[in-house]
């Protein structure tokens, strides 16, 4: 393992991303927004910095960015949840009531789902939890392991007038989303049909299901159907750790939806994700309070476990996302980090250049560890035509794929341009967050955005991948991306969101006020020019647990 | 790795302060002498028992057995969240399998 000192694991720690203060982290559960306050629960291991003895974690904020810790929320003290409270979420009631349906690792670990509700509706916190008396309202159906059945959703209104949820599983290898009706959340009926199924897909945990308009840029309360409207559903793959979703359309009488595009079916290699780095057991929640949807994602780690005990924490959660359809293009979700991020903002500097071909330009904004980078890039216009008017340019786009295509290093014609941050001066240690821009065999141009975290450490008990995919960008588009800096988390926002990418990556030598931004250009033949801003990000200072902090956050 | 010949002077140690306490002095030298082939007992038992422990040591954790050892044991060994039946909560585990540490 590598020899960690405690100056470079204490650097790792986030400024305004959420996390514990100490110990292990996971999903997100029911998150919502109530009288006021945004409420984040979680899985939580309160004894250590690895998964186990899972109980739920609670915060609340008033804008998703400045945290305090709560008390833990319900604890592993029944023998329906014994082995582990686990991942749930929660369903608003026209009256605004909230009830709560989590999955209990019961006494002989078989997977149940149980009620909960708050002992006080009128506590703004959402302090305390009482569990149903008759849990567990769900086991397992004939037909479905003891183990292959958890994580139910949000529920949603039947045209019947009932309650629907969906709870994903397996046959075999197919990934399959059970389906559920109730009038009191306390008594079901499992429909005949599946919400969906696709084979060799293996186990779909942490199933969301949710509407998204194709026409308006807000987000839909969950029982929202209509003409205008297409379903998501999204699962994260057991077998693979990656969440993917895929755009469909819901049938509310037989509770059955299909994809719009089956050859990109959720769960399938090829299909969706909301993220093409470390993003996982993602859950939306509708936002009432400003007509939004909004996706929480945990970031877990990519070092070693050692290391996670040695820092004595381990997982993060993404900056909470708003998620809405592509109107322009129909065929994929958008996510931008709330807008309440900007809060963070400090001092910015603006910058407008041209980069050459075989650039490395040092931008000069202090220490880079918490920056808000907004940027627009251009390839000059005859760069372009004499690329796609040259013969001997080979044709790559249908091979090139940010994984397996060498990373920021290998220069094509076109690219690879874009940002290198958390470098250190000699560049020994630096993440790329780049877009490589290739022809196709049809001469025409294919975009990927990638982030290659390949040399972003000298530590050999670290994951390094490089991550990325295709970004679509339509005609006279200018290439985008955003990134957020936050220490050991790096999120890329590619063309508005349309493909994002979230890295964890452990400098040894680029931290503190040694960690750099750099801009290059790798490519052979084309000039970029480059406009963008850097944000200096604040702290979001979040807070344990205590009765003024909470006083002051109220007021 | 502790060199084993580290661990027996302590005994040995514990004893010469004792021995260099000033007893020579001690007016109950019978005593004194009756007492040393107690002591030599206790420190040839001493010596004795360590030198099981430390075999015992190397025979269950033999520090230097080869990496692959271990990864080819703990590789087929299921996580803490397999075996609660979650999708796997730890890196380790694709370590050991992959033995590559650049692939996700």
């Amino acid at each position: 393992a590598f020899a960690w000192n405690n100056s470079m694991l204490s650097w790792q720690r986030t400024a305004f991303h959420f996390q514990p203060e100490q110990n292990w982290m996971n999903d997100p559960n029911g998150p919502l927004f109530y009288k006021g306050y945004y409420h984040f629960f979680y899985q939580y291991n309160p004894n250590a910095a690895v998964w186990g003895d899972i109980v739920w974690g609670h915060a609340v904020s008033k804008d998703l960015i400045h945290w305090v810790h709560l008390p833990l929320a319900m604890v592993a003290d029944q023998w329906y949840d014994s082995n582990g409270v686990w991942t749930g979420s929660a369903t608003i009631l026209p009256d605004g009531s909230i009830v709560m349906l989590y999955t209990g690792s019961t006494d002989k670990s078989v997977q149940v789902q149980n009620l909960a509700y708050p002992e006080d509706p009128n506590d703004p916190l959402l302090l305390k939890w009482v569990k149903f008396s008759g849990n567990p309202v769900l086991v397992p159906p004939p037909g479905i392991l003891p183990k292959d059945f958890r994580d139910p959703t949000t529920a949603w209104k039947t045209s019947e007038g009932k309650w629907r949820i969906t709870i994903g599983s397996k046959i075999n290898r197919t990934g399959i989303s059970l389906v559920y009706d109730t009038t009191d959340f306390k008594t079901y009926e499992r429909l005949d049909t599946l919400l969906h199924a696709v084979p060799n897909t293996g186990m779909w945990e942490c199933v969301d299901f949710y509407p998204v308009s194709k026409t308006d840029v807000n987000g839909l309360e969950t029982s929202v159907n209509g003409p205008d409207v297409k379903h998501i559903v999204k699962a994260s793959m057991d077998d693979t750790r990656i969440d993917h979703y895929a755009v469909g359309t819901y049938f509310d009488s037989n509770g059955t939806w299909i994809p719009d595009d089956p050859t990109i079916d959720v769960g399938i290699s090829t299909s969706l994700r909301y993220d093409y780095g470390k993003f996982y057991a993602s859950k939306t929640f509708y936002d009432q309070n400003k007509s939004r949807r909004i996706l929480w994602g945990w970031i877990s780690e990519s070092d070693s476990e050692a290391a996670d005990v040695q820092k004595g924490w381990s997982s993060l959660q993404g900056i909470p996302r708003t998620v809405v359809l592509d109107t322009k293009t129909g065929k994929n979700l958008v996510q931008w980090p709330v807008e309440e991020i900007k809060s963070l903002r400090l001092s910015s500097k603006k910058f407008d250049m041209e980069v050459s071909p075989g650039s490395m330009i040092p931008i000069d904004v202090g220490s880079a560890a918490q920056l808000d980078i907004e940027a627009e890039f251009e390839i000059k216009k005859e760069s372009i035509d004499k690329i796609l008017g040259n013969a001997s340019v080979v044709a790559e786009a249908e091979e090139f794929s940010c994984q397996n295509s060498g990373g920021s290093t290998v220069r094509g014609a076109l690219g690879p341009f874009g940002f290198s941050v958390l470098a250190d001066e000699k560049l020994s240690e630096q993440t790329p967050i780049y877009f490589y821009v290739a022809k196709g065999k049809d001469s025409k141009l294919k975009t990927f955005f990638c982030t290659d975290t390949s040399r972003s450490s000298f530590a050999n008990d670290v994951i390094k991948p490089i991550y990325g995919s295709v970004v679509p960008v339509l005609k006279g588009e200018k290439l985008t991306m955003r990134i957020l800096v936050d220490h050991s988390i790096v999120e890329g926002f590619g063309q508005g969101g349309r493909t994002c990418i979230t890295s964890r990556v452990y400098p040894t030598k680029a931290i503190y006020g040694a960690a750099k931004l750099f801009l290059f250009n790798n490519a052979i033949d084309a000039t970029v020019t480059a406009s963008f801003t850097v944000w200096q990000m604040n702290s979001a200072f979040i807070h344990p647990y205590s009765e003024d902090v909470v006083r002051a956050l109220s007021r | 790795m502790a060199s084993s010949d580290a661990l027996l002077p302590i005994s040995a140690r514990e004893e010469d302060p004792l021995l260099s306490d000033g007893s020579r002095s001690d007016p109950n030298l019978e005593t004194h002498f009756r007492r040393r082939p107690v002591k030599g007992l206790l420190a040839v038992s001493f010596g004795l028992l360590f030198i099981a422990f430390y075999v015992a040591l190397i025979a269950t954790h033999d520090g230097s057995r080869s990496k692959d050892a271990i990864i080819d044991e703990t590789a087929t060994s299921t996580s803490r969240a397999r075996l609660a039946g979650v999708s796997e909560k730890s890196n380790d585990q694709l370590w050991k399998l992959s033995g590559d540490r650049n692939t996700a």
